[in-house]
C-alpha cells in the first residue's frame, strides 16, 4: 500500500485544484523558500486526521482555506472552503475493504457563524473515529512517527521519559 | 499487557542497537526506567555516538540528536511498517556526511515503505527516485514544476 | 518613559522596513497593539514577503520567519549596534538564494560589528572573512584545526 | 570593541586549554557534526552570565565540566572546575575603565558537597550584576538579541507580542 496521490482545492496556499502524482519509492520534494512545500504535509495531516498535537500553522480551520490574491477576500465572493484528498494503491488490501484504490477525503466549509469539516471514505461520509480505525488497519497512527514535520526532528529526544514510553504503547 | 509490551520493546530495542550503530557508528540503547512496571516509568534513550564518552541526551549536539531521533523512527519502521513515511527537512542540523548516512538509509527502507522527504540538501535529493519541485506563482498558487527522474 | 520608547520603536521600525524589503523584497513593519500606551499591549509583525499576500505570522513558512526574525535583529543591530554578534546555524531553514542574501547583510554589518557565525552552509562560509575549523579528537576533546583566510 | 579571544579550560567537550583567536571582522566557525561549535556560543553565553533563560544544555552549572575519556570521572582524579575566558579589544574605551584588554573571565568549581561559581572582570573577582553592569555600558544585554542559539532563529517570531515589546523596553 503506498499513496499514489495527493489533489489539493484550496488548501493553504494551494490555490484552485491541483493534483499531485506519487510513486511507491524514495521521493524528495525541494523548492525555494515559501513556494508550499510543507503545505503539502500539512495537507497529509489534515486529510487522515493525523493532527493531534500539531498544529499546521493554524488557529482555526479556516485559517486553512486558501486565501491568496486569486481569492479576492473582500466581497463575498471569497473562497469558502478547502479540499484534500489522499489516494492510496490498495491492491495489497491493507485497507480491508475490497477496492484497489482507497480515496479518503476532508473538506471543511466556512459558514456565517463557524465552519463544517467532513470526512469522506471512498465516497461516503465518516467520523473521524471511522477514519482513525480505518487506518490503525493500515498501520498509521494518529501520533505515530512516520509524519514529521519542519524542525520536530529532534522532539523525540526532548520529550519526557513518560511520553516516549507511550510511543511504544501504541505500537504494542 | 505487560507481555506484549516487552515484545514489542525488546523488538524495537534490538534494531534501534543496530540502527544507532550504523548512522553514527556508536553504541545506542533504550532504557526502561522501570523493568518491573514498565507503565510505572518512563523510557530514556542511551546514545554513545562513535569513540566519545556518554553524555545526557539533553547535552548532544543538534546533528547527534538528529541522528539518535531518527534512528528511533527507523526502528519502529523495522517493527511494524507504515505503508509511508512523509518528513519534512529532518536533515537541517545534519552535515554532509550524515545526510548522506541518512540518505542511504531511506533508500535502503524505501525498499518496504513510500517515503516522501522535504529537503533543500544536495545528498538527500540526489539519493531519491524522484524529485518533485514546486514553485510559487505570480498570484500567490503554489504549483508543481515538474517531476524529475534521477 | 513613554518617549524614549516611541524614539527607538519609530527608529528600529524605519530600519526593520528597509531591511525586511533587502531581505525578502516585500513589505514589513512593526505594529503596536496600543499607540496609547504602548506598555499596555505588546507587539507584532507584519510581514508580507514579495509578490504574496499577507499571512498570520505563524502561518509563514520556516524560511520566511527566519527571514523576519533576522531582518528584527539586524534592525535592532542598527538602531543600537552591540560590540559582537554570536549566531548559530541561522541559516538553517533558508534555501540557497536566501542564504546568500543573509551573508552578504553580515559583511555589511561587520562593518560596524563583530560576526561569529557557526555555519554548515557553503554560501555563508565562502562570505566570510575567515573560517575556523573545529573538529573532535580522539580523547573526546574538541580542538580547533585552523583558521583559514578567505 | 571586538572579542580578541575566547580561552577555554575543561568546559564542555574543551577538554585541556585552549585559546581561539577572533577577528573584528566576519568568521564562521564550522566543523563536523558533535565536533563542538555550539559549545564555543555557550561558552560566550556562560561567561558573559548571558544565559537568563537560556540552559547552555546542563540540568546544572557542573555539567559544564569537561567529563570526556581524560577526565577519568571514576576516582577522584576526575576534572573539578571549568573556566571560560573571554578578552576584548577596548581600545575605543567602550568599557568605561583605563585598559587596552578587557578580560571577563566565569569558573565554576564542583565541590563535595555543591559547586561555586565565580566572575572576574580584569582578574578582580566581582559579582553577576556588576558584570551585566559593565557589559550594559558596553551594548551588551542578557536577552539582547546579538546571540542566538542554535534552533533559536524563529524564536522572534514565536514569542508572545508583550515579549516581543518588550526587547524594546529594554532598549529604550
Ligand atoms: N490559507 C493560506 N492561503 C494562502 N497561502 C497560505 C495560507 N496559509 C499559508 N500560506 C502560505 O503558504 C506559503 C508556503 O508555506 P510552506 O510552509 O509550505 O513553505 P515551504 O515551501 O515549506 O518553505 P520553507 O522552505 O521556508 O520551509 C507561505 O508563504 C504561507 O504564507
Ligand atoms: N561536559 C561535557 N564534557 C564533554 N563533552 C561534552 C560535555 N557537554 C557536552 N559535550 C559534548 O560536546 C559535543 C559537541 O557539542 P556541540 O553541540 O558543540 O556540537 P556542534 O559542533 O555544535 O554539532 P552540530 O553541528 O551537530 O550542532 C557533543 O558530542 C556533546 O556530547
Ligand atoms: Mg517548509
Ligand atoms: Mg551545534
Amino acid at each position: 500500500m503506498h499513496i499514489k496521490d495527493i489533489e489539493f482545492e484550496n488548501f493553504k496556499s494551494f490555490g484552485k485544484q491541483v493534483r499531485i502524482p506519487f510513486f511507491n519509492d524514495f521521493t524528495t520534494i525541494s523548492g525555494p523558500n515559501g513556494s508550499g512545500k510543507s503545505n503539502i504535509v500539512d495537507g497529509v495531516i489534515f486529510a487522515l486526521g493525523l493532527s493531534g498535537s500539531r498544529t499546521m500553522r493554524a488557529e482555526k480551520l479556516t485559517d486553512l482555506i486558501f486565501n491568496g490574491n486569486g481569492s479576492s477576500k473582500g466581497d463575498n465572493k471569497g473562497i469558502k472552503s478547502a479540499r484534500v484528498t489522499v489516494r492510496f494503491d490498495n491492491n495489497d488490501r491493507c485497507f480491508p475493504v475490497d477496492y484497489d484504490t482507497v480515496e479518503i477525503t476532508r473538506k471543511v466549509k466556512q459558514t456565517e457563524s463557524g465552519y463544517y469539516s467532513y470526512y469522506y471514505f471512498n465516497d461516503r461520509a465518516c467520523t473521524l473515529s471511522e477514519i482513525h480505525a480505518n487506518l490503525a488497519k493500515a498501520g498509521i497512527r494518529p501520533e505515530g512517527c512516520n509524519v514529521v514535520m519542519q524542525g520536530d526532528v529532534t522532539r523525540i529526544t526532548e520529550m519526557t521519559p513518560f511520553e516516549r514510553r507511550k510511543l511504544i504503547d501504541e505500537i504494542a | 499487557k505487560r507481555q506484549t509490551f516487552f515484545d514489542s520493546f525488546n523488538n524495537i530495542n534490538e534494531y534501534f542497537k543496530s540502527i544507532f550503530a550504523e548512522l553514527s557508528g556508536g553504541h545506542g540503547e533504550l532504557i526502561l526506567e522501570n523493568y518491573e512496571d514498565p507503565f510505572a516509568g518512563g523510557m530514556t534513550i542511551r546514545a554513545q555516538p562513535a569513540d566519545k564518552t556518554l553524555q545526557r541526551l539533553e547535552a548532544m549536539s543538534g546533528g547527534e540528536k538528529s541522528l539518535t531521533a531518527l534512528a528511533f523512527i527507523f526502528a519502529i519502521q523495522q517493527h511494524q511498517p507504515a505503508p509511508f513515511y512523509a518528513f519534512d527537512e529532518i536533515d537541517m542540523f545534519l552535515d554532509g556526511a550524515n545526510v548522506e548516512r541518512i540518505a542511504s538509509r531511506i533508500e535502503k527502507s524505501a525498499e518496504n515503505a513510500q517515503f516522501i522527504v522535504v529537503s533543500l540538501r544536495k545528498p538527500m535529493i540526489q539519493a531519491a527516485n524522484h524529485t518533485i519541485g514546486v514553485a510559487m506563482q505570480e498570484n500567490d498558487i503554489s504549483s508543481i514544476t515538474g517531476m524529475q527522474l534521477n
